[in-house]
Formats: C-alpha cells, sequence, structure tokens
C-alpha cells in the first residue's frame, strides 16, 4: 500500500505539472486511491485542479515548517483523488527550511503518517534541485522523469541524475526510477525523435511506451480548473494520459 | 553606457534563456557591445552559444564565492558578444551564498567593474525566486520578462511582480520593467490570444508589440550551439528576435 512517486525535473516547464494532475486524475478514475502533494511555491497543481493557493491557509508549509498534522490539510478534489494544497508562505521559506533540524527528511516525516491510506502518492516538484526537491527525493519510493523533447531538457539530465544517485547513496538508499515520460512530442519535427532515441539508449525500458504529444487541449484545461480527461474527454492529451494510467499500473502490479 | 538586464520569471520554460541567447545576438549584429551572464547552474546559455559549462574552470561562481575578478571569466562568443559562463560548482552553493555577507549584493558589486565595457549586460535567471534571481534582480536596471502564452505562466506573474517590488523598496530602488515579451505565441489558439490581451490590459505599453512565435528553429537551434540569427538566419524565429532587437534599442535610446 501507499506508494510515493517523486514527480521530478529541475528543468522548467518539461510537463511535471501537467503529469501530476493528469496521471492522478487518469488514476482515480480506475478507482485507485490518489493524493498529489504540492510542494512548488507556483502552486500549479492546485489551480489545475481549481484550488486557489492564496486562499488555502493550510497547506505544505504549515506541515513542513509548523509541525501541523498533514491530514488536516488534505482536500477532496473528486472521488479517490486528494490533495495536499501549497500556499503562499512556502515562497520565500527556503531559509526558514534549511535551517530546520533534520531538513531533508520533513516531508518524509509527514507522509508516514498517512502513506498507507492511499494507493499512490505523489509529490509535484518545483524547477529547481532546492531544499523541496531534496525533500521529496527523501520522501519518495520512487521518481517519475518527465522530458520535454527538446534540446535543453536532454541537456539537464545528467545533473537531475547526479542528484538522485547522491540521494540514493546518503539519504534514500531504496529510491529508483519509476520511469522516464516523453511529452510534447511534437511528430512534425526530427528534434523529438532525435530527443526519443537518446533517451531509449540511456534509460532502455524505463521510458513509457505511452508518449505525451503536444496538445492543446492540456494546456487549455487549466484555465478552468480541470484536468484534461474532465475537460476533453475525447482528446488526444486525455487519452494520452489515460494510456500511461494504463502503463503505470502494470509496472505496479 | 553599461545598461545591465536581469531576464527573469520563476514560472520554468518560458523562453528566458532563448531570448538570453537571441536578443544578444542580434544586438551584437547592429554593433552593440554585449555581455551576457549565466546565472542558471542548468547552464542552458552556455550551450545555447556552444560552451560546454563541465568544462569551464572559471565562472560566475568562482566569482561571486572566491571573489575572483569577473573579468577573468569572460569568453568571446563572436564579434561584441561575450559571456560570464556557469559551470557545475553552481548547482548545490545556495546554502554556501546564503551564508555570505551581503549576499544579495555580491553579483551587483563584481559587476560594477565591468558595467562600462559594455553597451548592454543580459543576466538570464533560473526559474526560481531564489538567491541567485534576488542578486540578478539588485544588479539590475530593468527586468525583462519572458511571458509564455500559456494559463500557468500567466499565474505566476503575481508572485514574480510582489518579488520585484520588494526589491525595489529594499535594495534596489530605480528597478523598473523593462518590458514584457510575449513568447511561443500560437495564432490557432485562443488561450495566446487570451494570454496577450490580458498582459497587455496590465502592463500596457510595457509589452513589446514584437512577438515571438512558436518556431521549431528556435528549439532546434541550440543542438548545434548556434542562436537562431545564425543557424537558421530566414526563419520567422530569427526574424522576431531581430524585430525585438530594433524595438529594445527604440526604447533604449
Ligand atoms: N503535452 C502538452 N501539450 C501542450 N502543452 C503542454 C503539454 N504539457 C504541458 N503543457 C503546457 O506547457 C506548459 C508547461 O507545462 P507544466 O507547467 O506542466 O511544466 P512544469 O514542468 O510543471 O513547469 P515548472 O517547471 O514551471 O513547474 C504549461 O503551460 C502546460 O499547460
Ligand atoms: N518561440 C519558441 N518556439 C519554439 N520553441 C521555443 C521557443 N522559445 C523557446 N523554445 C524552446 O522551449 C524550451 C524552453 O525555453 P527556454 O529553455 O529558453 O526557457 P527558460 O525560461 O529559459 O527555461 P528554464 O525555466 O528551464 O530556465 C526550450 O527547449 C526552447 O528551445
Ligand atoms: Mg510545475
Ligand atoms: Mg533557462
Amino acid at each position: 500500500m501507499g506508494k510515493v512517486i517523486a514527480i521530478a525535473n529541475q528543468k522548467g516547464g518539461v510537463g511535471k505539472t501537467t503529469t501530476a494532475v493528469n496521471l492522478s486524475s487518469a488514476l482515480a478514475m480506475k478507482d485507485k486511491k490518489i493524493l498529489v502533494i504540492d510542494i512548488d511555491a507556483q502552486g500549479n497543481t492546485c489551480s489545475g485542479f481549481g484550488l486557489n493557493k492564496e486562499t488555502e491557509d493550510k497547506s505544505i508549509y504549515e506541515v513542513l515548517v509548523e509541525g501541523i498534522d498533514i491530514r488536516d490539510t488534505i482536500k477532496e478534489v473528486s472521488k479517490n483523488l486528494y490533495i495536499v494544497p501549497v500556499n503562499l508562505n512556502l515562497a520565500g521559506s527556503q531559509v526558514e527550511i534549511l535551517e530546520m533540524e533534520d531538513r531533508e527528511k520533513l516531508l518524509r516525516k509527514a507522509i508516514e503518517k498517512i502513506r498507507n491510506d492511499y494507493d499512490f502518492i505523489f509529490i509535484d516538484c518545483p524547477p529547481s534541485l532546492d531544499i523541496m526537491t531534496l525533500n521529496a527525493l527523501v520522501a519518495a519510493d520512487s521518481v517519475l522523469i518527465p522530458l520535454q523533447c527538446e534540446y535543453y531538457a536532454l541537456e539537464g539530465l545528467a545533473q537531475l541524475l547526479k542528484t538522485i544517485s547522491i540521494v540514493q547513496k546518503r539519504l534514500n538508499k531504496s529510491l529508483y526510477i519509476e520511469g522516464v515520460l516523453l511529452t510534447m512530442f511534437d511528430t512534425r519535427t526530427n528534434l523529438s525523435t532525435q530527443v526519443m532515441e537518446e533517451a531509449i539508449s540511456y534509460f532502455k525500458d524505463k521510458v513509457y511506451k505511452t508518449i505525451i504529444p503536444r496538445n492543446v487541449k492540456l494546456s487549455e484545461a487549466p484555465s478552468f480548473g480541470l484536468p484534461v480527461i474532465n475537460y476533453d474527454p475525447s482528446s488526444v492529451g486525455a487519452k494520452s494520459y489515460i494510456n500511461l494510467a494504463n502503463e503505470f499500473l502494470e509496472r505496479n502490479k
């Protein structure tokens, strides 16, 4: 019960939040009980589900810094789907968290209490290898890496893998790569195919067979505060994340 | 002489590096002497110009933390175009920098010596409001804000403006917004038009008339280590950044 998966990549705009919102909602539709934890001060996961980070008085900040019980922050988004929101307090709290004892383990300790209440717990990370992403890698059983099919995104992988191996050695021995998800794949360009080939040659069968194409419905859905499977179930974007959910469950039988 | 401009937005993947690389190279082509400073540990500005961040022994890290002279790090990329690279030491150096005296002013002090050697100095920021972006906002005369034409990117603006106003009050009274640049504009979607309208209603004439469309040549160019105006001068991407350079110079007569 209760597997914890960090969705991480320090490269910005690669589809971390889009994957957190849409994979979790597709799994909830398949009767898995899912919790998504937003630890990015931007709070895009919150707005992707229609929440307003400015009005959330109890959030991951109060859990980590003030020690409140994580259960007091959990909101039900839809059937089987729950979220721990972020609020404005997290922005600018780096220094505060860095000065705390066992600062990398704060999230792991908070999640222990609720881990078995869910089938899967996803953590949406910010675009950096900072203390928040470190907390997620220490708390997680595995890491799902969204990889945008672009040159800069490919370049950033080495740094991410280095950080993961440091965490494995010192803070979380059993951490492993859940999978690598190709995102914003554009069939019209060679670049996407090149990135795919590089990813497969390096990560082999860790690369999901499901590829998420560039699809405008995925970028429109957040403006309605809805996952794409609710916004436009017939879209290519919705179908891809449903396929991903199937493949994810295959790997986690 | 010597205007310093931070290219900043904590939202990831909005075109900060693409703007740093291509606006600077278009200005250099117009006989302006340009310096680009990469302060993002990802080092995408370096690779956008064909440099390898893993082999740069003197970088912005050695300037800020070890106090070496910034002039010792500067490399000529092409005629009129120079760069201060980043190297692997910057990743994971947050704590070290946070513990230094006058930690927000380190970059400003370093730039003072060379400010008048260039017409414009651009600083490419990481996707966060961390100590590095803070250093850039303190060192800069103005901020150029790339705004991806997507919902999440629009949402992040409030936080960026709040940070800018805090810096204006406490650390850099004369900081102002150089301009807001609409990037990855997709003429086929309503979303892009909606974001444009919101940006214009809020920022008024700060929004550049030049809009950067989504153009595959812009994402292919970095894999060749070239700015788009060298990779494919006839592309829409190249022409847009040349238009932007013209508009930028209009505002800075
Ligand atoms: N497959 C896709 N097709 C089209 N647009 C997409 C796709 N995936 C994500 N997007 C859009 O691209 C932008 C970046 O995606 P997203 O915000 O999920 O990335 P992220 O990695 O979470 O970014 P950050 O690094 O800022 O946290 C968003 O505006 C999103 O709506
Ligand atoms: N107008 C455009 N058309 C197509 N692709 C673009 C355009 N502008 C940028 N890109 C591509 O989109 C991706 C994100 O752009 P870029 O890396 O410049 O953003 P960034 O804000 O610097 O990201 P980060 O937040 O990670 O620093 C890159 O792969 C880049 O090549
Ligand atoms: Mg995100
Ligand atoms: Mg960048």
